[in-house]
């Protein structure tokens, strides 16, 4: 699976994810990435893009919890996208996640070995990792 | 005037004992090939939508990673592909679920929102759409990657061999 989330000059949000699933799955098997509010989500607050076990980010609608806790909690996104990602690490949900938040602070948690990732501002330096670095 | 851009490109990453330099090296290119893609619309003053269109179509086209030109393979040996888009401040939506065919299944996506009433569009309903749409395809082979394929061949084998779940996640997410 791979995704991007973005905040543009003008302060708007969104979010895209794309995948090929996951090997060997069943004909007919959808993930989380088309399910929005699970594995892609965008609204005033954050935009989210998730990768991993997506039968565990869909059950827990993990990429809208993230955006409730933010909008109706008050949580900061980096906050929220890290209980999120952890607590479905916990019930064997393995994966990871990249969320903007309006103000353009990112978040890029997961909870397994390592998660390809990138991220760039208007700096234009592009940072990327693999592993926990 | 402040704009960012995050990508990923799954959370499959191989086992850092079987990853080589040179193997991180060309992830990397990759991943920075995306942002720089992405980049350039924001920098140019261009929506958040366009950016993130952009960066994964990148992410799409390189077959490193498993979308598009990377997907891994299903149980039957074919292709399956899902993928979505939403912008936050109209919420408009687009998804596509089950499709083989559409050389960036981002496009497909983002024809649903802006050229459908609806949010997601399924398996051959959703190809013809994409057809009608004018949404560029490229036949099986172009989405055909030797390593996906022996990925598929020994994961089936594994499963003749026990029924336990013992995949990483390199072998579980490709």
């Amino acid at each position: 699976t791979v995704g991007a989330v973005a905040r543009d000059a003008a302060g708007k949000l969104a979010a895209a994810t794309s995948t090929g699933g996951m090997t060997g799955k069943a004909p007919g098997r959808v993930g989380d990435t088309a399910v929005l509010g699970a594995g892609t989500w965008a609204d005033e607050n954050c935009a989210i893009s998730a990768t991993g076990h997506g039968e565990f980010f869909m059950r827990y609608a993990a990429a809208h919890d993230i955006a409730s806790r933010v909008r109706i909690g008050g949580e900061s996104l980096a906050t929220a996208a890290e209980q999120v990602v952890a607590a479905l690490g916990a019930l064997g949900g393995s994966g990871g996640l990249i969320a903007v938040d309006a103000a353009g602070e990112v978040a890029l948690p997961f909870n397994g070995s390592g998660m390809y990732r990138g991220l760039i501002g208007v700096d234009g330096v592009a940072l990327t990792g693999i592993y926990r670095e | 005037m402040r704009y960012s851009l995050a990508i990923h490109g799954g959370a499959g990453v191989r086992r850092r004992e079987a990853m080589t330099a040179e193997a991180a090296a060309e992830f990397r290119a990759g991943l920075r090939t995306a942002l720089l893609a992405g980049y350039r619309v924001l920098q140019s003053g261009g929506p958040a939508l366009d950016a993130v269109t952009a960066a994964v179509m990148a992410l799409e086209d390189d077959p490193q990673f498993n979308a598009a030109r990377g997907a891994v393979y299903t149980s039957a040996g074919t292709h399956e592909m899902d993928a979505a888009v939403m912008e936050g401040s109209t919420r408009a939506a687009g998804a596509v679920a089950g499709i083989a065919g559409p050389r960036n299944p981002v496009l497909a996506a983002r024809a649903v929102m802006e050229r459908s009433e609806h949010v997601l569009l399924i398996g051959e309903g959703a190809i013809s759409f994409c057809r009608e749409q004018g949404v560029a395809f490229e036949d099986p082979t172009y989405f055909h990657t030797e390593w996906r394929w022996k990925a598929l061949q020994e994961e089936l084998e594994r499963r003749r061999l026990t029924a336990e779940d013992t995949r990483d996640d390199a072998a579980r997410h490709g």
